[in-house]
């Protein structure tokens, strides 16, 4: 998977993402979500059928959310995330962010959620909001955050990228997304960042790869523009 | 080309909620491919031996997602061991 979250020199906030799987079967059962309380619309997102939890949302007017899967563990590690699950009552990553979606009133509200609630195994949390300055990217373990890396504009952080490797670490020599990701965007400058450009970023060719099932393109302040595109073959 | 809408109404039972699935998606396409994934991510040994424990772990799920997994089971075919499995598919990847 790969996300974004980029702050243009307006203080609008984006997001964007691809969701990246090894079945194509799901490209048939990818759906957008709108979850209604008292027939109004509480909170969006993009989901499978057969599946409910979230990897991407929206809060409108707050904040927005996706999720990218961090592959620290080695596999004789599972049995952790049992015990995490069913001993500990520890939530699934992406029962979390509904109920972030659902309960947190604000983006800081979100990230302090997010970043704490104990969790059955690790994850990338992406977060945008809807003020200049707002957005985020959490590196979670499963007791609480690893690393929080905030957008820091005046010091020329206007974008985050998050795959799925630490940021601390290189990135693997034969998909190197992050560099090709990162190279994109500053060629194309804060002065010209908006949902189209952060489109083009996402269809890059090492970076929309076979694998991915879904773009999403999202700002927490437009609600309305929540836009879903399915890759067909990356 | 942009994916179907579905509106889940939060106002409704857990247990009924993703039955708009139905509306929008094919029953007997979703459970093969409920199916398909659970084969290609799950050895089928390992697969025939869990379905017991999955289905004893299923109290341990707090609402309203064991009411929601439960919907999505007669979605899909009625099979709840594999529903839960699907659902855990991230965390229980290694497993």
């Amino acid at each position: 998977c790969t996300s974004i979250v980029a702050q243009d020199k307006n203080g609008n906030v984006f997001h964007g993402r691809n969701l990246d799987y090894p079945h194509p079967v799901l490209r048939n059962l990818t759906m957008n979500l709108v979850f209604q309380k008292n027939g109004k619309a509480v909170y969006y997102g993009t989901s499978f059928a057969g599946y409910v939890g979230l990897w991407t949302g929206m809060s409108p007017n707050k904040f927005t959310i996706s999720g990218d899967q961090r592959g620290t563990e080695h596999w004789w590690n599972w049995w952790k995330n049992v015990v995490s699950a069913f001993l500990f009552h520890r939530s699934p990553v992406s029962w979390l962010v509904r109920e972030t979606l659902e309960e947190a009133k604000d983006f800081e509200d979100a990230v302090t959620r997010l970043s704490t609630t104990p969790l059955i195994t690790g994850v990338y949390y992406i977060v945008g909001g809807v003020r200049a300055g707002e957005g985020v990217v959490i590196t979670r373990d499963r007791k609480g955050p690893a690393d929080i890396r905030p957008l820091d504009p005046l010091n020329g952080g206007w974008y985050r990228v998050q795959t799925n490797v630490d940021h601390w670490l290189p990135p693997p020599k034969k998909l190197n997304r992050r560099d090709v990701v990162m190279k994109k965007l500053d060629a194309v400058g804060q002065k010209r960042i908006c949902k189209d450009k952060l489109y083009q970023v996402l269809s890059l060719s090492l970076v929309c790869l076979r694998t991915t099932i879904y773009t999403t393109l999202m700002s927490a302040a437009t609600p309305r523009e929540y836009t879903t595109i399915l890759r067909e073959k990356g | 080309p942009s994916p179907p809408t579905v509106v889940i109404n939060l106002d409704e039972e857990p247990e009924l909620r993703w039955l708009a699935l139905k509306k929008v998606f094919d029953v007997d396409y979703l459970s093969k491919a409920a199916a398909e994934i659970i084969e290609a991510t799950v050895p089928k040994w390992v697969h025939h031996a869990v379905i017991p424990i999955v289905k004893s772990l299923e109290k341990y799920i707090p609402p309203p997602y064991a009411g929601e997994i439960r919907g999505l089971a007669s979605v899909l075919g009625g099979n709840l061991a594999d529903a839960i499995i699907l659902n855990f598919a991230y965390e229980f990847t290694a497993f």
